[in-house]
């Protein structure tokens, strides 16, 4: 099973 | 006060249909040295970048420095309006509420204008590190635009495997699944054909088809793609304007 991750965390995101 | 002349309406109809569809409302940047905007779409899986640089206008003068706040969906209203070769000025002043679009063609016969409500959209502009890669790979746009709808038809995850001498697309649906493999080559005649990997450490990423089928809308843009990967970080997707670039940073999908 995969999960979408997001970019919070990698970039910071308002 | 913002004056920016592009000697066809059809370039920047191009660089906005190349990412209105996955984020809507969007902060322009407009400096002296030309114009840039970013935007993450809603589920925060992409982040669009976009550089215009002054060398891509006929004309071009911002005094101070202009941020136009703009709803993409009625932006492309008024875009589609005016013809693609006409010239294309936006105008605005210092502290705007409005932008012009002025269509003009090349005759001059015919001036159309029109004015676009200004939007006051909060968002953070983010300062973006240049990450390290593991992988470069340089495509023809209708290559990537190929594989991405070939095989987003499979299912909705599309697995990226980059090795020493292959790239390997990969896909497993409930329908079935598919594999298209392209290994590097140089096209001497026509070196926009030509399939470039340049690999510090193979990876294999998965992302998600529908991100990517978003992603593929800024083909219009140029007839080259750069895809920079690395394990467990964003890929980056970009398409070179003549000055300036669209660039895409797209999360991947993790095994659980």
């Amino acid at each position: 099973k995969q999960r979408q991750s997001t970019l919070t965390g990698f970039f910071k995101l308002a | 006060m913002l004056e920016a002349k592009f000697e066809e309406a059809s370039l920047f109809k191009r660089i906005i249909d190349g990412f209105k569809d996955c984020v809507q409302l969007v902060n322009f940047q407009c400096k002296q040295d030309g114009i840039i905007a970013q935007a993450v779409d809603d589920s925060r899986v992409l982040l669009v970048s976009l550089e215009i640089g002054v060398e891509a206008f006929q004309e071009y003068r911002c005094d101070h420095p202009i941020t136009l706040g703009i709803d993409l969906a009625s932006l492309s209203k008024i875009l589609r309006c005016g013809n693609n070769n006409d010239t294309l000025t936006l105008i605005a002043e210092d502290t705007p509420d409005s932008v012009m679009l002025l269509f003009e063609d090349t005759k001059k016969d015919r001036i159309a204008e029109f004015n676009l409500k200004l939007m006051d959209i909060d968002a953070d502009f983010l300062k973006i590190e240049e990450l390290v890669y593991e992988s470069t790979l340089n495509l023809p746009a209708t290559e990537f635009v190929r594989v991405v709808r070939e095989l987003g038809q499979l299912s909705d995850s599309l697995n990226i495997t980059v090795t020493k001498e292959t790239i390997k697309f990969a896909c497993d649906g409930d329908i079935g699944s598919g594999t298209i493999i392209l290994r590097p080559f140089i096209n001497m005649e026509n070196p926009s054909e030509s399939i470039k990997l340049e690999m510090d450490q193979p990876v294999e990423l998965t992302f998600g088809a529908k991100y990517l089928a978003d992603i593929v809308k800024g083909s219009a843009l140029s007839d080259k793609v750069a895809i920079r990967l690395s394990s467990e970080a964003p890929a980056l997707f970009q398409f070179d304007l003549k000055a300036g670039f669209l660039q895409f940073f797209l999360a991947p999908k993790f095994n659980d």
